[in-house]
């Protein structure tokens, strides 16, 4: 399931995992249904190497740029970003909501992190996403094991060091169960 | 095996090198 389509090329610095981006846009109207989710979630690209990352990065549009109802998606490869997934289905995400203005830079320090391997959790991440909704944007880093306690407090520790939010941030973990409800 | 650790400074300051254009 963990097939590799891309490889670093000659020179290239490898990153520990390939990794893919994926954008989603919510079609005004329609209902929010598992399907829908899935047809309205597109694949940029991937890549295996840290000069592959920046060239899609640097010609995507910044969070903080984008508007309505938008997401993009950054997910070992292999990993569908979605809870239905077997990565994820005992997994959880750690959430912070950010106010206008914020997302761009978070959602660059937290990818930056999770590419470079900062967390420490051994195979635990699976991926993060950054939300652009009307009045606040949401990031978040979802990992496989929602039970694991030392592994969910690395990944929180991680995230206030990284992401250098204000102090009054608020974090909440939710599980993929919970979610769902 | 050994994993590839990265911090931010590093993969900021690919960001320019010749190979990532």
């Amino acid at each position: 399931a963990k097939k590799k389509t891309v490889v670093p090329g000659a020179g290239e610095h490898p990153l520990q995992y390939n990794y893919t981006f994926w954008y989603s846009r919510r079609t005004p109207g329609r209902p929010a249904s598992s399907q829908s989710y899935e047809q309205n979630i597109k694949q940029i690209g991937s890549f295996a190497s840290v000069e592959q990352f920046w060239r899609f990065y640097s010609h995507m549009t910044r969070p903080g740029d984008l508007t309505g109802h938008s997401d993009f998606h950054l997910f070992k490869e292999g990993i569908k970003p979605m809870w239905e997934d077997d990565a994820n289905k005992s997994g959880g995400k750690w959430i912070i909501r950010l106010r206008k203005g914020l997302a761009s830079r978070c959602w660059e320090n937290l990818i930056l992190a999770m590419l470079g391997e900062q967390f420490m959790v051994g195979e635990e991440i699976c991926g993060a996403v950054v939300s652009v909704r009307f009045q606040e944007d949401i990031i978040s880093i979802w990992n496989k094991t929602a039970s694991d306690q030392a592994t969910t407090a690395r990944i929180r520790d991680t995230l206030r060091r990284v992401l250098n939010l204000p102090p009054n941030t608020i974090m909440e973990y939710k599980t993929h169960t919970d979610s769902i409800k | 095996g050994t994993r590839i650790i990265y911090d931010r400074k590093f993969l900021l300051d690919r960001r320019n090198s010749p190979i990532a254009q």
